[in-house]
């Protein structure tokens, strides 16, 4: 879209427009446009320079998940229902177990119709035990028994599944927090990851989602799924910017190598595909 | 809110001050971005607003008391209008049983809307059955199995073998042979981009004929909502849409993009994950979400 010639307006339409149906939202495009055009540029291949370096400077490489150095680790797995939450548990235990970590996963989703199963299955595609109990019996007990599974095995990481909930569900809200106490009760400093995973293909609702789950239960990082479809993701600039939550992986495909480190340039690179 | 949004910015002219063309220009860019941030689709939006625009002008809006208040009223109705009617399921014709096909993306909520619908369609005296045709996803069939079970409806399942293709037209005949009236079909969450999986749903179709293709979609479905429509109705063309999740607060502006381009009805809302969490949809549940 952009050639060597001047800029017109109807290029800065034309940004806007890939923009906003980039999910990037109205306030973060108004705003980035804004600072383009008061950065005086004048010819179209600085613009398109400039407007990438803008995107990537509004994003981060991750760090590292912080699940090394202690007997045992704890990642709390949360959001909305349907994100990728189970799925994207199988990828990140293949992940780490790629890398000689020893996992095991905790089934604490007692409510939905064959959450347990589907976890388990999981499990064992990828080869890494699973903790659980009867449906719906509590999830935190769940999480209790399976913390005492790990320890007593000598297992590293423990990756807890919980039930998807709409963020505007106060007691499903409540259950959360109190399944992230008791975490914390049997290892101190538990959860050492609580990572929200969003659906790649919401709009503007995805940063009223992660405002909530940050605010009931202090989100540390996020996961971004399901971005093999048209969706280009980009309600990851406001999470990031207004809540400063690291984008750790991307969800690319429903098999358990289809999840990537999130990378700012080859995402900002997607936008304009 | 849109009105208070609109309020203020009048407000701003000053008591007294006549209104003028431009000021209405600067209302529609109001519009315009409260609808973009309710998520509804960029193109649909400007076409939307450009109506809005029309009607406010031909209405002399820049002449009324209260010209806020007249642009609300008519974004209000231009968007009752665009939603339309509240979509009634279509069983025409006498071959029993009437299939009803689910097909949407990844996690949009069809396994649990089957058992939903199926719930509904009893109290409607219209007796269910469920098949569960998605073979792909760990323990979908059992997701499935363990709904129809709660809520007593019989189903027909043949694991992870088969392909969805043969399971759907031997559910078919089993809702037959059951005597039921309806046939509800949960199929595999897929990408509209995906051709081999939308030759899959094409080959479903071909096989069971359905009454209804309903596209289960989230209410907090972005930008992309335009695209999705279009991708599963140009592939196996929809009958009506499903919009699950309203119990959230997205606002649902993928509601008015989906409807306005595949100029399909949305027939039900999705209000809880429970079985009774289900609704006939009607305008009015959307139109003052959507304006905030
Ligand atoms: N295409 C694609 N599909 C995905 C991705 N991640 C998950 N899915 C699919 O999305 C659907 C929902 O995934 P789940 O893992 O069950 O989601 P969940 O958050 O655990 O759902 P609930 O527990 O019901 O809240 C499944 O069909 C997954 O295969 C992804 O990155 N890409
Ligand atoms: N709150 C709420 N949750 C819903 C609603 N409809 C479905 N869900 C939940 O959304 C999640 C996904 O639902 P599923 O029925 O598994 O979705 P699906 O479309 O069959 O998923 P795939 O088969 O993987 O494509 C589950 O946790 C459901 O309980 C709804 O209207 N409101
Ligand atoms: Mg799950
Ligand atoms: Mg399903």
């Amino acid at each position: 879209m952009l050639g060597s010639s001047e800029i017109t307006d109807e290029i800065w339409d034309d940004i806007e427009a890939i923009l906003i149906q980039a999910d990037l939202g109205v306030n973060t495009t108004l705003t980035l446009i804004d600072d383009l055009r008061s950065q005086g540029i004048t010819k179209q291949e600085e613009l398109q320079v400039a407007l990438r370096g803008s995107l990537q400077s509004l994003l981060q490489f991750p760090p590292p998940l912080d699940v090394s150095g202690r007997e045992l680790s704890i990642i709390l797995v949360v959001g909305v229902n349907g994100s990728g939450k189970t799925t994207s548990i199988g990828k990140l235990a293949h992940r780490l177990m790629l890398g000689r970590r020893k996992v095991m996963l905790a089934a604490a989703d007692t409510f939905r119709a064959a959450a347990i199963d589907q976890l388990k299955l999981w499990g064992e595609r990828v080869g890494a035990p699973v903790i659980a109990n009867k449906p719906n019996s509590d999830p935190a007990a769940v999480v209790y028994d399976a913390t005492a599974a790990a320890k007593a095995r000598g297992y590293e990481i423990l990756i807890v599944d919980t039930a998807g909930r709409l963020h505007t569900n106060y007691n499903l809200m409540e259950e959360l927090a109190k399944i992230r106490q008791v975490s914390g009760k049997v290892v101190p400093g538990a959860p050492h990851e609580v990572l929200l995973v969003l659906d790649g293909t919401t709009g503007q609702n995805a940063l009223q989602q992660a405002k909530k789950f940050k605010e009931m239960i202090d989100v540390t990082g996020v996961i971004v799924t399901k971005l093999d479809g048209t969706p280009k993701g980009g309600m990851v600039f406001s999470v990031f910017n207004d809540l400063q939550l690291p984008v750790h992986y991307v969800g690319l495909g429903e098999g358990m190598d289809d999840m990537v480190l999130f990378n700012p340039e080859i995402f900002v690179k997607s936008l304009f595909d | 809110t849109l009105s208070q949004r609109l309020q203020d910015t009048f407000d701003a002219l000053g008591r007294g001050g006549k209104v003028n063309e431009n000021d209405v220009k600067n209302a529609m860019r109001q519009v315009r971005m409260a609808l973009l941030e309710a998520d509804v689709a960029l193109p649909v939006v400007k076409d939307f607003v450009g109506r809005v625009s029309e009607r406010a002008v031909g209405a002399e809006v820049h002449k009324a008391l209260r010209p806020g208040q007249q642009i609300v009223k008519i974004v209000h109705e231009e968007l009752a209008a665009t939603l339309g009617e509240p979509g009634r399921l279509n069983f025409s014709g006498s071959t029993k049983p009437h299939v009803i096909m689910l097909v949407g993306l990844q996690g949009s909520g069809k396994t649990t809307t089957a058992g939903k619908l199926s719930l509904y369609l009893r109290r409607e005296g219209r007796q269910p059955f469920l098949v569960a045709a998605d073979t792909y996803r760990p323990a979908a069939v059992d997701q499935l199995v363990t709904i129809a079970k709660q809520i007593n409806v019989p189903y027909h399942e043949q694991g992870t073998d088969k392909s969805p293709v043969e399971i759907a037209v031997n559910g078919v005949k089993a809702a037959k042979e059951a005597g039921a009236a309806v046939c509800v079909v949960d199929t595999a969450g897929r990408l509209q981009i995906d051709e081999t999986l939308m030759d899959e749903l094409k080959r479903i179709k071909e096989k069971v004929n359905p009454a209804e293709i309903l596209l289960v979609a989230d209410a907090m479905t972005g930008q992309e909502a335009v695209n999705i429509a279009t991708g599963f109705n140009d592939a196996v063309g929809i009958t009506g849409l499903i919009l699950t999740k309203i119990d959230g607060d997205a606002r649902g502006g993928a509601a008015i993009s989906m409807r306005i381009v595949t100029d399909v009805p949305i027939k039900f809302l999705g209000t809880s994950e429970k079985m009774d969490g289900f609704e006939i949809f009607h305008p009015d549940r959307l139109t003052d979400r959507i304006l905030g």
